[in-house]
């Protein structure tokens, strides 16, 4: 982290990278039967307990611990679908194909048709050709994922204005941030955050695709993951 | 606030302002 915080150079992009939060993994269950049912509870137990992560994670992006509780409930009610997964598609960008939930559960096409959850597949996969075109190193991602925090668009925003400073100090640290390391390319942070109506769509539809899983009921699912559903 | 309530747990759960 030492080094790439030397790297950023930019305060607030150097914060973001060390307050990252440490990789989790899928807790299968050794005693259920191989099928659809074990893959969608396991990927499902698996967001769940990121969900405490990104909630936790939001708690030390800069000036967020300053807004209101109401303000930051909003913020995650609308966010935290995008800020999962662009964790998701950072995680994917070195494999050739798949979804690397965790590097302990990758689902590829297959298992994504399998589980019903191709259509989600094909559009996060889109969101990774993008991003692996860009080349997003490290510190891009955990800027554009404080972004896509401040950016949610919540309805329920009580201080407007805190948001828009939130926004700011973002965006200024994303543009620092590529005037000092991406001098190639002046359209860079332009190109990053056009990036970001695809991530919303594509949170839209995983929101749709696990409200199903919920209707369904063949999954068991947690509170938090019920209630971030609902709140959407 | 109360339909959601562990979100707004897990946020008052010893909250790390960050002030930069």
């Amino acid at each position: 982290c030492c080094q790439s915080s030397k790297k950023s150079g930019n305060k607030i992009v150097s914060h973001l990278l060390l307050v990252e939060p440490d990789k989790i993994y899928a807790m299968a269950d050794p005693t259920a039967p191989e099928n659809d049912v074990k893959v969608l509870t396991t990927l499902c137990d698996l967001v769940d307990r990121e969900l405490v992560v990104i909630i936790n994670w939001a708690k030390h992006v800069p000036g967020f611990s300053a807004l209101s509780l109401g303000d930051q409930m909003g913020l995650l009610q609308s966010a935290w679908m995008e800020v999962l997964i662009l964790g998701l598609v950072f995680r994917s960008l070195p494999y050739e194909e798949g979804l690397v939930y965790a590097d302990n559960l990758v689902l590829e096409r297959e298992q994504c048709r399998v589980v019903g959850l191709l259509d989600l597949y094909c559009t996060i996969l889109q969101l990774i050709t993008k991003y692996r075109k860009l080349q997003l190193d490290k510190e891009e991602f955990v800027t554009l994922k404080a972004m896509a925090l401040a950016n949610s668009d919540s309805m329920s925003i009580e201080n407007v204005e805190a948001i828009q400073n939130l926004q700011d100090l973002l965006h200024e640290a994303l543009q620092d941030y590529e005037t000092n390391q991406h001098l190639a390319d002046p359209h860079r942070s332009g190109k990053l955050l056009m990036t970001l109506p695809l991530l919303r769509q594509t949170a839209n539809k995983a929101i749709q695709s696990f409200r199903r899983v919920v209707t369904e009921g063949k999954v068991p699912m947690h509170k938090l993951f019920l209630e971030m559903l609902e709140a959407k | 606030k109360e339909k959601h309530k562990i979100l707004h747990r897990l946020l008052q759960d010893s909250t790390s302002p960050v002030d930069l």
